[in-house]
């Protein structure tokens, strides 16, 4: 394998934007993958900064795509309709060869709710079973049916649209355990509503992390389970160790064979 | 290196602390390498402040990320740290009181430590926990069991976490690295995280790196 990134010596260089076609092209590429000619999105800005280490570059790039007029209602309603979309791309570009480590898109005006989440930020709107509201009696405690953590029973029922019914109950009932194990309160129900919405979108998420996972772990539901992946990486991680090269130290001796 | 290692059995490991809502894992994961050397090189086994290297190393950025390389820089410039009891964690940033004369435990150096997984076992098992820096991948759902996500999923360029290696081993032929990590005993096994070995997994190798007490 190339030389890894040495994070400690790699600098982070702003770039000219000659050099980041390149990568921002093979994103766009990405970005449009599976769509036809004309419903393709154009990019229209781009400005970013690139991390060199060993045989491999690190693009960060943010860049401005402009999504086609939407003619076709059947797709409209399904995809963020927004006409102009900021996006974040990680590009990798090891030995000339081009890898999409991460994308985050979203529409430029779109409107904050609660927890300073993009309302139309493609999260799955679960969808309650009809005369259940998430008020409090909503969370009497009534433990799931099936404790399996993570809940891979269910996600076939993701791919029907609209959700069934058992779908929108089950989740309701995982959610009622989540709340009253981690002890969550939640001010309205309308932040009720978003954080459940919230935890379904991240059930998805846990399933499809252990399906690509190769070691014997398990994923499902933690105490993190309601936060969106950006107010999980904001809040709890720490960008600096990939940002920064830090203070150089000596390298130690290597443990003679013992 | 031995087969297998783990610190914990041999009074090298404080319990697992909890970073609350703050982007310290950097200071959680000096602070336990730090621990470790001091046992090791005085015997006893102390229970650091983080909050110290919130409140006190000006060149990290306190809940907004830092990086250990300047924690423990600002180690030896502040002439030591304080333990927990001394001065307690509370997640977020406060105004400098470290007092030199309540320092209970200094270092003479840090060293950075190799890429090679096999040295980095060899060294751990030798010279005390180790502290590293992953990316996150998955971690925000992660219950129990051998992490391994896919390369592309958890590259080693986009490192995003600092955490405490305490020992290795093989469960059922799967190696891993046990993983100190800082989100409380409620999350994780016990609040430890176990990575598979071996593989670069993650770029655990990446930044590996260790306080040393002369």
């Amino acid at each position: 394998a190339p030389n890894e990134p040495r994070a400690a010596g790699a600098q982070a260089w702003e770039l000219e934007s000659p050099e980041l076609l390149e990568p921002a092209r093979f994103a766009l590429e990405m970005y449009n993958r599976g769509r036809a000619a004309r419903t393709r999105a154009a990019l229209r800005v781009v400005r970013g900064r690139v991390r060199r280490a060993g045989r491999g570059s690190l693009y960060s790039l943010k860049a401005t795509l402009v999504e086609p007029p939407c003619n076709d209602p059947t797709v409209c309603q399904l995809r963020v309709s927004k006409k102009t979309l900021l996006c974040s791309f990680e590009v990798l570009d090891e030995l000339g060869k081009h890898m999409l480590l991460r994308q985050d898109c979203g529409p430029v005006d779109s409107k904050i709710t609660g927890a300073g989440i993009p309302r139309d930020a493609g999260i799955a709107q679960v969808r309650l079973p009809s005369g259940v509201s998430p008020d409090s009696s909503l969370f009497q405690l009534s433990p799931p049916d099936d404790k399996n953590e993570t809940f891979s029973s269910f996600l076939p029922l993701l791919n029907k649209d609209p959700l069934p019914q058992d779908f929108s109950v089950k989740m309701v009932s995982i959610f009622k355990d989540f709340v009253t194990t981690y002890n969550r309160t939640y001010e309205t129900t309308e932040e009720a509503r978003w954080r459940m919405s919230v935890f379904a979108n991240n059930m998805v998420r846990a399933q499809k992390i252990q399906a690509l996972d190769r070691g014997t772990a398990r994923y499902g539901v933690t105490k993190f389970s309601d936060l969106t992946e950006e107010e999980f990486r904001t809040i709890y991680l720490n960008p600096l160790l990939k940002e920064e090269p830090g203070k150089r130290m000596r390298l130690a001796q290597s443990i003679p064979d013992l | 290196p031995p087969p297998e290692w783990d610190w914990r059995s041999k009074g090298a490991v404080t319990k697992v602390k909890d970073q609350g809502m703050c982007g310290s894992c950097w200071a959680f994961s000096v602070t336990g390498n730090v621990e470790g050397q001091w046992f090791l090189k005085r015997g006893s086994l102390l229970s650091l402040s983080e909050q110290e290297l919130l409140d006190c190393d000006k060149v990290d950025k306190a809940c907004l990320g830092g990086l250990p390389s300047n924690a423990y820089s600002a180690i030896r410039t502040l002439g030591g740290l304080e333990t927990e009891d001394d001065y307690s964690y509370h997640g977020h940033l406060q105004a400098c009181s470290f007092s030199a004369d309540k320092a209970k435990v200094y270092i003479n150096d840090s060293v950075e430590l190799s890429q090679n997984e096999l040295k980095l076992a060899a060294w751990l098992a030798k010279k005390g926990p180790i502290s590293v820096a992953i990316n996150a991948f998955g971690m925000q759902f992660y219950r129990h069991g051998i992490s391994h996500p896919l390369r592309p999923l958890c590259s080693p360029w986009l490192i995003d976490h600092a955490v405490l290696l305490v020992g290795y081993g093989n469960r059922s032929a799967t190696p891993f690295w046990a993983i100190k990590n800082s989100w409380g005993t409620d999350w994780g096994e016990e609040g430890y995280y176990y990575l598979h070995r071996g593989s670069g997994a993650c770029g655990v190798n990446i930044m590996a790196s260790s306080a040393v007490v002369d």
